[in-house]
C-alpha cells in the first residue's frame, strides 16, 4: 500500500501544522511543542536524512508561572541579547522590512525575553540528523519509540538534542517514528509513557491506514 | 538566521506571529 509523501501531495505544510496543533491543544498532558522530523535521503552522498518538516510550539510554565529560582541554565543578560538580535534579524528575514518591524508591537514582540523552550525551539528548525543519530534518528531506525522522562535522563543521554533539551529546561522529550518521519514532543512537566499518545499520533499522522 | 533556509520560512513565521499573540494577550 502506497504511503504519500509526507511533505507532498495533500500532506502539505498546512496539513501538517494542523496536526500538531490538534495533537498538542487536545493532548490532556501538557506538552510545550511538538515537531515533525521529515525524511529524505541527501543527493550527493545518499544518507538517510531527517530535517525539519514543521513544527507547533504552544510554550509552557516558564512565562506563566510565578517566578522561581532562576536555573542554572537560565540564559545570562548576554545571551538574552544575542537571542533578541537573532530574533530580530529572524523578523526581519520574513517581514522583509529592516529591523523587522510592521510596527511598535512587532519591536514590543521581540524585544520580550526569549524563553529557553523558544530557544530550543527555533534552533531545532536548522538541525538534522543523518543515518539515525540523535533521538529522533535513533527512533526512525529503531521503528521504536523513544521516551525519555525527567531531567537526569536527559541529561546523561548519549544524544546532544537529548541533553541539550535538559539545558533548555524540558523535562520529557518523546520521539515516536512513522513511515515518512517522526514526530517529537517535548514537555517542561514530567509526563510519563502513555500509548493513547502514541496511538493518537499514529491515526493523526498515519494516512493510510 | 542565514542558517535558515527557506523552507523553515513558513515555519518561522507562524512562530514569531504566535509569539506576537502570546505576549499581547498575557
Amino acid at each position: 500500500e502506497a504511503q504519500p509523501s509526507m511533505m507532498g501531495g495533500f500532506f502539505n505544510q498546512d496539513t501538517l501544522q494542523h496536526r500538531l496543533q490538534t495533537l498538542i491543544e487536545g493532548a490532556k498532558e501538557s506538552w510545550t511543542y511538538a515537531i515533525f522530523w521529515n525524511t529524505s535521503v541527501d543527493d550527493v552522498s545518499g544518507a538517510s536524512l531527517l530535517g525539519w518538516g514543521d513544527g507547533y510550539y504552544k510554550g509552557g510554565d516558564d512565562k506563566l508561572s510565578p517566578p522561581l529560582p532562576r536555573r542554572k541554565t537560565q540564559s545570562s543578560a548576554a545571551e538574552q541579547a544575542h537571542r533578541r538580535k537573532v530574533l530580530r534579524e529572524l523578523n526581519s528575514l520574513i517581514s522583509g522590512v529592516p529591523n523587522g518591524g510592521d510596527g511598535e508591537d512587532v519591536v514590543d514582540a521581540v524585544d520580550e525575553e526569549v524563553t529557553d523552550t523558544e530557544w530550543f525551539f527555533l534552533v531545532s528548525m536548522t538541525q538534522s540528523f543523518v543515518n539515525g543519530s540523535g533521538l529522533p534518528g535513533q527512533a526512525f531506525f529503531s521503528s521504536a519509540p523513544l521516551w525519555v522522562a525527567g531531567g537526569d535522563r536527559l541529561a546523561s543521554s548519549s544524544c546532544e538534542r537529548a541533553r541539550q533539551a535538559q539545558v533548555f529546561g524540558l523535562q520529557t522529550v518523546v520521539c515516536i517514528p512513522l513511515a515518512n518521519g517522526v514526530v517529537e514532543l517535548g514537555s517542561t512537566d514530567m509526563i510519563f509513557q502513555s500509548a493513547d499518545l502514541m496511538n493518537k499520533v499514529r491515526i493523526l499522522f498515519n494516512f493510510s491506514r | 538566521p542565514a542558517a535558515v533556509p527557506q523552507a523553515r520560512k513558513a515555519s518561522l513565521a507562524r512562530f514569531l506571529e504566535k509569539r506576537k499573540e502570546r505576549i499581547t494577550n498575557a
